[in-house]
């Protein structure tokens, strides 16, 4: 007899680690990496998209518990039981995932010391998405303990399971059901430790873009605080434009639901109707509520009667509450309310004064002006005001990105700058990339 | 074959039970299954797991039991099943 299926309506589900393991080898970044990771398997060849969240309303609740949990599935202690998810569905504790956190959990390790943590979150998350036990020996839903899996990073799911989840959800596009997928891309992803520990840190890329010298992609004001998006990172300022950090945090760990290889935005807005935020790249836009994509994204940015090839730039005007695009020399003007471009347009050149008629993007700013970038530079439009305020364009880099202008001239010179601003001595010859000995860290929040 | 050992027996039945092999107990009955619906149900686990289907509880299956695994049931609780 076998079970009556059940999937996910929706097709991007978050999910949340509520509680850790509490005596393991296994830190939590550690966990979370291999939470990602066993997602990624299933996420990797089927059309759903998993990301991670910190509120309490996860699609998928994991949780490290003992003996009785409240759930009917009590655990009981090591050996025997070691994990149990629950099938999608309406009930509260549809997709949650339960271990058993009397098991010794391990990663890579050998199979005589432990449970491999990897190997039992891809068979429950398989449950969490709509599986059932199989006897294949070869599945991963087998429902004994088969000992790790190999490294996280190259799982392949056994062909049976592939079927299985196709069955339910379809091949996620660009996957051939028939071919072997090749090894992804793993710099984009969760640092794993060669060694458990309980590393809190994620090493900086080296494609990640210099602050000081960078042209941006996007920029917007969202929810008051300015964003700057360059390639596949942002940085963001408060409201009082203090940058939060002076590392850019990757697109796709806040904005979660962008799909991971796009390597960049062409434009972003807050929509004054609703203030869901809007991104665009090239032909599509996605729509988000906080940093959630919402169902059924991305769609052709046709929706907003634009032509095909997308948008350098948008931005709402406080002064009439209209949204303007741009694209090359042409500009068009949207109701965000009424949800239709008005009549006329596009039209030629901005209707700002002063400003250039290529834009990166603009935004608006709770100061009540407006700000158009190109390149390193920027201009600003007072409130009401149809040209740019006398003395622009001005330095982005200096003015909204904490750089001087030494910085400004390229990312080589911030180690001297940084130095002299922070009071610190910089011997002559010495790169100090860390920039520990200066005595200034450097923090980076990503959720 | 050696008949299994009470406490074996006991372990099996109660296995056989929270994975889906044989009906939760009776109310009236308790645990009590007869030979026949347990060597069944045996049989059915010792397939699903790979083993010779013989119905007895032997060794390779009371270890197969033993074995590490997933909480959830493999098999759809018999009398779970909703009339048509």
């Amino acid at each position: 007899t076998t079970p009556a299926l059940t999937k996910w309506n929706k097709r991007n589900l978050s999910w949340r680690v509520r509680t850790f393991p509490r005596d393991s080898s296994l830190g939590r970044d550690t966990v979370r990496a291999l939470m990602y990771y066993a997602l990624k398997v299933w996420s990797d060849i089927t059309p759903l998209n998993f990301h991670e969240v910190a509120g309490s309303n996860a699609d998928i609740q994991i949780d490290f518990s003992k003996a009785d949990h409240n759930d009917g599935y009590p655990f009981d202690g090591p050996g025997g039981t070691v994990a149990h998810a629950f099938f999608p569905g309406d009930h509260h504790t549809a997709g949650d995932t339960h271990f058993d956190d009397d098991e010794a959990w391990t990663f890579r390790s050998s199979d005589a010391h432990g449970t491999d943590l990897f190997a039992v979150a891809v068979h429950e998350f398989g449950h969490a998405i709509g599986l059932t036990h199989i006897s294949a020996i070869q599945s991963i839903m087998r429902p004994y303990y088969q000992g790790p899996v190999g490294d996280p990073l190259k799982y392949d799911l056994p062909y049976e399971d592939k079927v299985r989840i196709w069955q339910l959800y379809g091949v996620r596009e660009s996957v051939s059901p028939t071919a072997k997928p090749e090894a992804t891309e793993t710099d984009n992803h969760p640092f794993l430790p060669e060694l458990p520990d309980n590393r809190t840190t994620v090493p900086l890329r080296k494609d990640v873009p210099h602050r000081c010298n960078a042209n941006f992609d996007a920029v917007a004001q969202i929810r008051g605080e300015a964003f700057f998006f360059k390639g596949k990172y942002f940085w963001r300022l408060t409201r009082d434009r203090h940058l939060v950090s002076l590392q850019p945090a990757q697109i796709h760990r806040f904005w979660r639901g962008l799909p991971l290889h796009l390597d960049s935005v062409d434009a972003v807005y807050e929509r004054t109707s609703d203030h869901k935020i809007v991104f665009f790249k090239g032909d599509r836009y996605w729509v988000f509520k906080d940093n959630n994509v919402e169902e059924g994204y991305p769609r052709p940015v046709s929706d907003f009667s634009l032509p095909p090839g997308g948008i350098d730039a948008a931005f709402s005007w406080a002064h009439n509450d209209k949204t303007y695009f741009f694209k090359d020399h042409l500009y068009w003007r949207y109701d965000d309310h009424a949800r239709r471009m008005d009549p006329g347009y596009p039209a030629e050149s901005p209707l700002w004064r002063g400003i250039p008629s290529i834009l990166d993007d603009a935004m608006r700013w709770s100061d009540g002006a407006s700000y158009f970038f190109r390149g390193k530079d920027y201009w600003k439009v007072l409130d009401s005001e149809l040209e740019a305020a006398p003395g622009y364009p001005q330095s982005t880099a200096k003015d909204w990105l904490v750089c001087s202008d030494l910085q400004a001239d390229g990312p080589e010179n911030e180690v001297r700058a940084e130095g002299a601003r922070t009071g610190a001595r910089s011997r002559p010859g010495q790169h100090d990339e860390s920039r520990s000995d200066s005595g200034y860290e450097v923090c980076s929040c990503t959720s | 074959a050696p008949a299994p050992r009470t406490e074996d027996l006991s372990l099996g039945v109660e296995w056989l039970s929270r994975f889906g092999y044989l009906p939760p107990p009776d109310p009236v009955t308790g645990q009590l299954q007869t030979q026949e619906e347990l060597a069944k149900a045996i049989a059915a686990m010792q397939r699903f797991g790979g083993l010779e289907a013989t119905g007895v509880l032997d060794e390779a299956t009371l270890k197969l039991m033993k074995t590490p695994r997933c909480s959830l049931p493999d098999l759809a609780v018999p009398g779970a099943r909703r009339k048509r």
